[in-house]
């Protein structure tokens, strides 16, 4: 039936009261993913390819598209912290997998080892025993001051880059306990500068929505979610869903 | 966040998923889950996103599922989609998936997904609710 491409920005109570203006945003940030990956797709790319360039944010987007992008609501938490603008966190762990890496087990195993020779014994351990996907690429802190722009480029581009034949060869009778790797956090942004992957200044991620959120989550002294009912005498608009009842941690935590 | 699956005009399948999930959720808490077998997963039948309450996307293996549904009880994606789906509490789970044969499956059982979809036969959709 020829080539096909399907994406998703999320999912959950996004209230059908959801204001145009922030409603056309992210239906055109929609609109803009999936020219590119059908583009892509003409073009004969890859379907590797073409879900990674989906999942990497082809230019700034001021709606929440892609652990990358500045702002992105659910991913980029700025905490208090010891710098004016608080603590980074970006949450962008991804992963991507190809069809028929499973039918090359023999050859690449699925999640194969993507701990470069020269990587130290510890980290390599630790690249034994998690799936392979890459997390939290950043913290605005020494010594990896500054985040991956694209965690899923990092992984793919480490999983990639390590062959089979130049990956450590265990020593017989070393049990795998499960076949992948995790990048988190340092090791990530070690991975990153050693593949060329870009990176951007922590300050690329943090826009004038996350600080306002900030400064209302401490005003209020609350937690500030999403889709936050609007306090009292409070003055910026909010996407206005009914509040989280009190009971019911499923998405506070 | 943001999930694709692909298949292209040789057949190959793949998809990525980055995590961010439900929306309205505190920071730290667990997103899609990109893990793959959960919220991420693709062999020689079909490519599957997921996205939502990371927890639910953990303890139903749901793109894993969808993929074993199909594998050996030989449902088309749809069908296989939808069970997964509505296997899962409600308000929690969302995916995207296509097959190696191009069919395209958008299940959510959420209020609202951000999705989109387009084939080569010139099918496409883009939508919320």
């Amino acid at each position: 039936m020829g080539w096909a491409l399907a994406l998703h920005g999320g999912a959950g109570d996004v209230p059908r009261t959801l204001p145009p203006e922030l409603r056309e945003p992210r239906l055109a940030t929609l609109r803009r993913c999936l020219d590119l990956g059908t583009a892509a797709l003409r073009d004969g790319r890859a379907a590797l390819d073409v879900v990674e360039l989906v999942v990497r944010p082809p230019s700034p987007s001021p709606t929440p598209r892609s652990p990358a992008s500045p702002g992105g609501a659910a991913r980029v938490h700025v905490r208090p912290g010891p710098t004016p603008t608080g603590l980074l966190t970006v949450c962008g762990d991804v992963a991507c997998r190809c069809g028929s890496w499973r039918t090359a087990r023999t050859s690449t195993p699925a999640g194969a080892p993507c701990s470069p020779p020269t990587a130290p014994s510890r980290w390599r351990r630790a690249s034994w025993r998690a799936p392979p996907c890459a997390a939290a690429p950043s913290r605005a802190s020494p010594p990896s001051p500054t985040p991956s722009r694209s965690p899923g480029s990092s992984w793919r581009g480490r999983r990639t880059s390590t062959s089979p034949s130049t990956a450590p060869r265990p020593s017989p009778g070393t049990r795998y306990a499960v076949r992948g790797c995790a990048l988190v956090n340092r090791d990530v942004m070690r991975a990153c500068s050693s593949i060329g992957v870009e990176t951007k200044d922590p300050s690329h991620f943090i826009t004038e929505h996350n600080i306002e959120r900030l400064r209302q989550a401490k005003e209020a002294n609350r937690v500030q979610i999403d889709y936050t009912q609007p306090l009292k005498g409070q003055q910026t608009p909010q996407e206005t869903p009914a509040p989280i009842p009190t009971d019911d941690n499923s998405q506070t935590g | 966040t943001v999930g694709c699956v692909a298949v292209d005009a040789a057949g190959n399948l793949a998809t990525a998923t980055s995590t961010g999930g439900l929306v309205n959720k505190m920071a730290g808490r667990i997103g899609d889950t990109p893990v793959v077998g959960a919220g991420t997963y693709a062999n020689a039948l079909c490519a599957v996103s997921a996205t939502g309450k990371g927890e639910e996307i953990i303890r139903h293996t749901v793109a894993r599922d969808v993929a074993a549904l199909m594998e050996h009880r030989g449902l088309p994606l749809r069908d296989a989609a939808a069970r997964v789906v509505a296997g899962a509490p409600r308000g929690t789970v969302g995916l995207v998936a296509v097959s190696r044969g191009g069919e395209v499956c958008m299940a959510h059982n959420t209020t609202a997904m951000f999705r989109a979809c387009a084939t080569e036969a010139g099918h496409a959709e883009v939508g919320i609710w």
